[in-house]
């Protein structure tokens, strides 16, 4: 199926760590 | 067997490939020597390493453009998915860039890379924001003006995501209206 993200889920991810 | 190596971190694939593009208005260059390809991200981490590491786009010189389009498509009326296609517009007062220009910019990249639109999402091809003394603009771009239903869902959504009062409406104008235009006026084909 299509990936389809809410802006919160999106905007969870703003401040986490890179990851290398 | 290396039982220390930690858990791999899996990124969140998106949808759709992106590619950012900026313009800068140099007057003896031409449109597309203007036009350069920033970089291009595939997932939700990569998007944020992007973001939160380029001027945002109130701070940028005016004459400059961000656009974020699906990759393989060109951000211009002349790629093949843009020229049968369109532009939801929203116009801004210069006091705006200051309180909500960002924001509304912002929420305009995540509907495009979260595929807010439902069904009609694959008629998305990209966002441009015009940053301009005489005015900001944000413009959400579509594959085919005829596509009402799409169009229509498409403008509804993103006029509900940017939270704009209904009083306010915003108008979709063709491209090859706008490319063709005379004046500085294109009739809208639709609005929310």
């Amino acid at each position: 199926g299509k990936k389809q993200y809410d802006r919160e889920f999106l905007l969870g991810f703003q401040f986490m760590p890179a990851c290398i | 067997q290396d039982m220390s190596m930690p858990t791999r971190y899996m990124k969140h694939p998106l949808q759709s490939r992106w590619a950012l593009w900026f313009y800068k208005n140099v007057k003896s260059k031409t449109w597309h020597a203007n036009v350069r390809l920033i970089t291009k991200f595939d997932t939700v981490e990569d998007f944020w390493a992007l973001y939160n590491n380029i001027q945002i786009a109130s701070k940028l010189m005016s004459g400059c453009d961000y656009s974020l389009f699906r990759d393989g498509i060109e951000p211009m009326w002349e790629d093949y998915r843009n020229k049968c296609g369109g532009r939801w517009l929203i116009t801004f007062s210069k006091q705006q860039r200051h309180t909500e220009l960002d924001r509304f910019w912002l929420e305009t990249l995540l509907c495009l890379i979260g595929e807010s639109f439902g069904d009609y999402s694959d008629d998305v091809c990209g966002a441009v924001i015009n940053i301009r003394a005489k005015g900001d603009k944000i413009a959400l771009w579509t594959t085919h003006a005829e596509n009402r239903d799409a169009v229509l869902h498409i403008g509804r959504t993103l006029k509900e995501r940017l939270g704009l009062p209904a009083k306010i409406v915003i108008g979709y104008q063709a491209h090859a209206d706008t490319a063709t235009k005379s004046g500085s006026i294109v009739n809208n084909k639709f609005v929310v």
